[in-house]
């Protein structure tokens, strides 16, 4: 695992909440908004689990501490996006809280019912970013959610021993997670 | 004796991606190559965090620096450390990803004299 340079974390005292919210404004027309709800619930509480921290939605986009949008192209934070697959999306470092996803992918919760062969796992991507907006940088070891690249129609949803150690290292672990609860396969990575 | 056909092997990379696919094009070159469309990979290798920009990045020529970007996006990226852009390395590019930079140690090129 990796750090960004200063290796900055949310650094309120913890245990704490820290809010998210979707921009009312950049939003895609091929999901739900409530399939979209779901999915990133679920990949918070991936790293909530492991960790102090507890994240809960809110409709004030304006002063939540993380902020979702699915922007097209130059989108003014320096970093355009590219049209379908290249770059799928990016997360700030904290104490930004910025999380971007490009509008133009064919995002999918879904596989069954999204059958583009360029579909990607927003769920997937979701909990790669989260880590970025939580102080994670990419990870070099290839099963682990923070490594930087995707296949279209793959799925990497759950933490490997590398991406929870690293989080760990930032904020202390979550008091009812157990690492020895993790499958062979999460771990196998490490050894 | 008859002479055996020349066989001629065609390998093809996956086309993932819209943004880099036009790196398949460069399959298989290596140090010293000048072949359009280098200067495209020297530049995904700046985006993130492979190569130092210099005055030779919109050339199209393999040169040195080129090569240690190559070699160290193959290492960190796990795969097998040729210097070259060979199927592996091209497919791994050609792959969607995180637009965030990967973090590596600082950049630093030594001037050797020979």
């Amino acid at each position: 695992y990796n750090y960004f340079k200063g290796k900055p974390r949310w650094s309120r005292a913890i245990p704490t909440t820290l809010t998210y919210a979707f921009s009312p404004n950049y939003i895609v027309s091929n999901l739900k908004l409530s399939d979209i709800k779901v999915t990133f619930r679920q990949a918070f509480s991936r790293w909530s689990a492991v960790i102090p921290l507890n994240f809960t939605e809110t409709e004030d986009y304006g002063f939540s501490d993380i902020k979702i949008g699915f922007y097209s192209g130059d989108h003014d934070d320096g970093e355009p996006f590219d049209g379908v697959l290249g770059v799928l999306a990016h997360g700030f470092s904290p104490e930004s809280g910025k999380l971007h996803l490009d509008a133009a992918e064919t995002w999918a919760v879904d596989f069954e019912s999204e059958k583009s062969g360029v579909a990607i796992d927003l769920e997937s991507v979701a909990t790669h970013e989260i880590g970025h907006v939580l102080g994670l940088a990419h990870s070099f070891v290839k099963e682990s959610v923070m490594y930087p690249s995707l296949k279209p129609r793959e799925k990497k949803l759950d933490l490997k021993v590398d991406d929870i150690e690293g989080i760990q290292e930032l904020y202390g672990s979550n008091p009812k997670f157990n690492m020895e609860s993790l499958s062979q396969s999460d771990t196998s990575s490490s050894n | 004796r008859r002479t055996p056909l020349e066989t001629t092997t065609i390998t093809t990379v996956d086309h993932h991606n819209s943004t880099w696919h036009e790196f398949e094009n460069l399959l298989d070159t290596s140090k010293g190559s000048h072949v359009s469309g280098i200067s495209e990979v020297k530049k995904y290798l700046q985006r993130f965090g492979y190569l130092k920009f210099s005055n030779t990045s919109s050339s199209d020529k393999f040169d040195n620096e080129f090569e240690v970007a190559v070699t160290r996006y193959q290492r960190k990226l796990g795969l097998t450390v040729t210097g070259n852009l060979d199927y592996e390395t091209i497919s791994q590019m050609t792959l969607p990803r995180c637009g965030m930079r990967d973090t590596l140690p600082p950049l630093k090129f030594h001037a050797i004299q020979h």
